[in-house]
């Protein structure tokens, strides 16, 4: 039966993060964040991941996906 | 705790407020109550008043809204975003929205306005988020008793700063929240879980994977919002695939995240006198198909397959497990040994020889 594939859940938890970030942590993006900006997007990942107290790798690791799909408060994180 | 940047704060002490619209989630009665009572969080610690009113322009205007409602911060439907706040300032400064695709409730069965609220009335007052995740301002939701509320430590700390201490002559304090490897941590119930060790204190647990380094802090409610926090004793049981809380005369078994149904139950229909008012630690002998529980200087032991208390019992604790004289506030069971804790103590036990082999501190399993 159709189930999702790694790629797509790859690729729907990089577009939440992408807008999470945006939202919450200042993250700039033109729309092409991924192939020109990966080193910002992994510095926010960071940043939210020590904020929160996960552990910190930069990386969107399962556990930072569960965090980000929490409901919360949509007042960011950071200054703007 | 953070301040929001720039130190935005008002420079008046009496703000009113003023309720634009309701949410038809709830009663109109019921909105009001939370929403005063959000405020009210903010000034029993605090010189702030906040005082309702209907006509005019307030400080802080409250409104439920969906989707886009023109402050260029659309909300985005149900669950994900629930509500944002302005720093304080003119015009739109100090409002709050709430975003009306959520459930709002007065319990806990969906987002409670009151917590939300309370949040939010501190972004409204010049707080930002903090990272203490069992603080108010914490961004993400987190079900709480909104009967038993009380504003965390953190929170007073933030609001203080800003505008000083309360003017009444009593001076509240808040709840802490525990760190991993503060020595003054006292565990209420311990328990194994499909391997993992669930350490519970207050309103939170530590859940330690042994392939982790680090053991993660949560709320209780957030796994199971109708727990009660302050659980008193807990034991898996690996045959059933339960855990089984307990505190007072009541017990709660879990399966995974859910509650099993038919629960909570009286600790009476396991049989235990009425004189048993609460169960002080328990701990599952997987060897013998029997569940040790510990109340007071006495234990009883209670037969799993029977599903009934042993006759000969309660025994006297130090009388069988030599060396444990000190209250037992928890206990489970890893590798052949029990381990007892008793306050910042914990005492491994070798049920093999009946002898404690060693003393530790009890937060060594955290990785302390």
């Amino acid at each position: 039966f159709p189930a999702a594939t790694k790629a797509d859940i790859e690729e729907k938890n990089i577009q939440l993060a992408e807008t999470y970030l945006k939202r919450y942590y200042d993250l700039e993006t033109d729309g092409k964040l991924r192939r020109t900006n990966a080193n910002s997007f992994s510095e926010k990942i960071r940043e939210m991941q020590e904020f929160f107290g996960l552990k910190v790798t930069g990386k969107l690791d399962s556990e930072t996906v569960r965090v980000m799909e929490q409901p919360r408060c949509g007042v960011p994180d950071v200054a703007s | 705790y953070s301040i929001t940047p720039g130190r935005p704060a008002w420079d008046k002490t009496d703000l009113t407020y003023r309720i634009i619209n309701y949410t038809p989630d709830m009663e109109e009665a019921d909105v009001d109550r939370a929403i005063a009572n959000a405020f009210k969080v903010w000034s029993d610690v605090s010189p702030l008043k906040f005082t309702r009113i209907y006509d005019g322009t307030a400080d802080i205007e409250i409104a439920f809204a969906a989707g886009d409602h023109s402050d260029n911060s659309p909300f985005d439907g149900p669950d994900g975003l629930l509500a944002h706040a302005f720093q304080p300032g003119k015009g739109i400064g100090g409002d709050a929205h709430f975003d009306e695709d959520e459930k709002w409730t007065k319990g806990t069965n969906g987002y409670n306005l009151f917590l939300v609220a309370a949040h939010e009335f501190g972004h409204s007052l010049g707080l930002s988020h903090s990272d203490d995740p069992g603080a108010l301002m914490f961004p993400t939701y987190s079900s709480d008793d909104p009967n038993t509320f009380r504003l965390p430590q953190d929170d007073i700390n933030a609001i203080q700063d800003l505008y000083g201490a309360s003017i009444n002559p009593v001076k509240p304090t808040g709840p802490t929240t525990p760190t991993i490897c503060d020595s003054n941590v006292i565990f209420d119930a311990i328990t194994t879980l499909r391997g993992e060790i669930m350490f519970f204190t207050d309103r939170f647990f530590w859940r330690k994977h042994p392939q982790t380094t680090q053991a993660e802090l949560n709320f209780i409610k957030s796994f199971w919002p109708s727990l009660p926090t302050k659980i008193e004793a807990a034991y898996e049981n690996p045959e059933t695939d339960q855990i089984l809380l307990f505190k007072g005369s009541k017990y709660w078994a879990l399966n995974g995240y859910d509650i099993v149904n038919g629960y909570p139950k009286s600790i009476y229909q396991l049989g235990f006198p009425k004189t048993v008012k609460k169960i002080d630690a328990a701990v599952y002998i997987e060897e013998k198909g029997k569940t040790y529980f510990f109340v007071g200087d006495k234990y009883w032991s209670y037969d799993e397959e029977r599903k009934a208390l042993d006759k000969s019992f309660p025994r006297e604790i130090a009388e069988d497990f030599p060396g444990i004289t000190q209250k037992v506030h928890a206990v489970f069971q890893k590798n052949g040994f029990l381990y007892f804790f008793s306050g910042r103590w914990q005492y491994e036990f070798n049920i093999a020889s009946k002898r404690v082999k060693r003393v530790m501190k009890n937060n060594s399993w955290l990785g302390c």
